[in-house]
């Protein structure tokens, strides 16, 4: 089930939207410090229905619509659109083309949609069910976390096991 | 429930005992129960000896190569756990040049159906790339997008 | 005591909001209290704008501005508590190529009685370096060690 | 007053002996990972007073000692000798010319050296105070701690100025 696209409006620093093609094999994205390559990684965790603001590197759920800069005024919503090709039924659905949409605005109101249909964030966790992208799936691999897991004690080491079986 | 951790946990375990060698260029590694007689809690221990090296506490081995022994493992679990795509973001920090292209030559030898996405700032990673993306801001505190080849990459570097 | 933490903490925090623009070509950046009001107990707060970015919780810094941040920390302190040698261990690992190579000029500059042992594996600070030591182990688990010219290793990566 | 020189012998993975010079300026130390180059680091740290074994990445005080390879049998002992131009008197002693050496044994039995004559260890950390070079400076930043100091909570920041006040 190949990722297709990734579109990032409004998020963190994307107040344009940028959207990304995602071919077979291997994509890099560089660039300086500071640019914006992690908060793209963070788009992706959070439109597949993440939950804990830490994990986004922020302290309410409002932090992630982009805060403005000198120059530009803070914008009342972000919203991001992933798109898979569904082919193969990898996810949990009829769709051949699957196409997720999450928007949050200012004051906290959130919303999802699976194909322009308004859904609920667990229809969005029950979609990824058993595909191999669920919550416990080491499909993002966050800035840091190779050391963090390295240094993680014998015990917090078994919950990862534990969350793999 | 404990039958199905202690099953998932051998698979890594071998999964990881496969890799490691492939990963270093040499060397030898597992996994290890802490308690076997606890299968209901005990923690998981790793052993790893780089190639050529004597084995020791794991507290001694180096930062690229407790980098590397972590990726290591979470390749293992990919290998048990498949995912459609994966997003590695810095994950080979630490790493030396060396290490650095044989990690991009791993990835590109990996299963093809997996698609990987690699945020990284080394040279060695980016040759393996099928496309690039470069991330800037040429307005202040605004992020835009560009596809880039590998030598626009180096003449900016 | 506590005068004496308040005078250091005053001292550090000038010389912290001296030197982040330095650093980062740009921008502002202090240390606060977290409680004014009670000087024995109170911690500290970095509050940090990197140039054209508009002031925002610590937590949404990127992970090269992170360190860049903690950098000039820690020069903040060696201005207030100068060290006749410093030795940094690749503090400069998360840092993209125009930091390294501004982070190195910064060291060049800094004062000439002080002594910088760097290790890196980054080819921005080896540029810098008055002189070069490669560490290997041609035989395994032996470490040997080499004076060597920027070329040298330059020809190596 | 400057840094002279380094030798290390028997320490980690340096079991035969080595000698770094080091002039005014800057000097790199360069190579592979896991070459032995936060060894060097550590030595530094040894041979001017570490009492912590956890800052050693070790767990025993004789961790420390070359424990052998596949074709070189452990040794018995490690020795690190450090040497510092002291004109300036920077350090707390009437000797121009400061030679620290410490030797461990397998034993754990430990020996201190100033100047060729046997000290304790208390003597040594007195010869750094209040050169800049005491337990509470920040003369060796070692690997790794940039992004524990960045994660610090602000209590803890407070004791790093503590320590430097
Ligand atoms: N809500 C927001 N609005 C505007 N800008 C934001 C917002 N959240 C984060 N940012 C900005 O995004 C920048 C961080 O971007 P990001 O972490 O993606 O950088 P990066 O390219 O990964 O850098 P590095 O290579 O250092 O890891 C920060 O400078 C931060 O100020
Ligand atoms: N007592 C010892 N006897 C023999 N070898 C040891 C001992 N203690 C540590 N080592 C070896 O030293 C190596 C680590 O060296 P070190 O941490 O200095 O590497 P490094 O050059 O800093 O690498 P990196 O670039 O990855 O940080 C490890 O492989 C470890 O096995
Ligand atoms: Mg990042
Ligand atoms: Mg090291």
């Amino acid at each position: 089930m190949p990722l297709k696209s990734l579109t990032i409006n409004g998020f963190k620093s994307f107040p344009d939207k940028v959207t990304l093609e995602f071919p077979k094999g291997i994509t890099g994205i560089v660039g300086p410090n500071g640019s914006g390559k992690s908060n793209i990684t963070e788009a992706m965790r959070w439109v597949m229905g993440e939950t804990n603001v830490r994990h986004l590197r922020g302290e309410n759920t409002t932090d992630v619509i982009f805060g403005g800069t000198a120059m530009k005024a803070p914008l009342n919503r972000a919203e991001v659109t992933v798109s898979f090709d569904n082919q193969a039924k990898q996810l949990n659905s009829d769709f051949k083309e699957i196409e997720i949409t999450r928007t949050i605005f200012r004051n906290g109101d959130t919303n999802y949609q699976i194909n322009q249909q308004n859904v609920r964030l667990k229809d969005i966790h029950d979609l990824f069910m058993d595909s191999g992208l669920s919550k416990e799936s080491f499909s993002i691999i966050s800035q840091g976390s190779v050391e963090q897991i390295f240094n993680a004690k014998p015990a917090d080491r078994r919950s990862v096991i534990e969350e793999a079986a | 429930v404990s039958t199905r951790f202690k099953e998932t946990f051998e698979q890594v375990s071998a999964a990881f005992a496969d890799i490691f060698p492939k990963m270093f260029g040499g060397g030898h590694a597992k996994l290890a129960l802490t308690d076997e007689t606890d299968i209901l809690n005990t923690g998981i221990d790793i052993i790893a000896q780089p190639p050529g090296k004597k084995l020791q506490s794991l507290s001694l081995l180096s930062g690229g190569e407790r980098a590397l022994t972590t990726i290591t493992l979470l390749f293992a679990i990919l290998k048990v756990r498949p995912v459609p795509f994966c997003i590695l973001d810095e994950v080979e920090a630490s790493l030396d040049e060396a290490n650095v292209d044989r990690f991009a030559q791993f990835l590109k030898n990996y299963d093809l159906t997996t698609q990987f996405i690699m945020i990284t700032h080394r040279k060695g990673s980016m040759a393996q790339a099928d496309q690039l993306y470069g991330v800037m801001m040429q307005e202040s505190g605004i992020s835009s997008l560009l596809s880039v080849s590998l030598s626009e990459i180096e003449q900016q570097l």
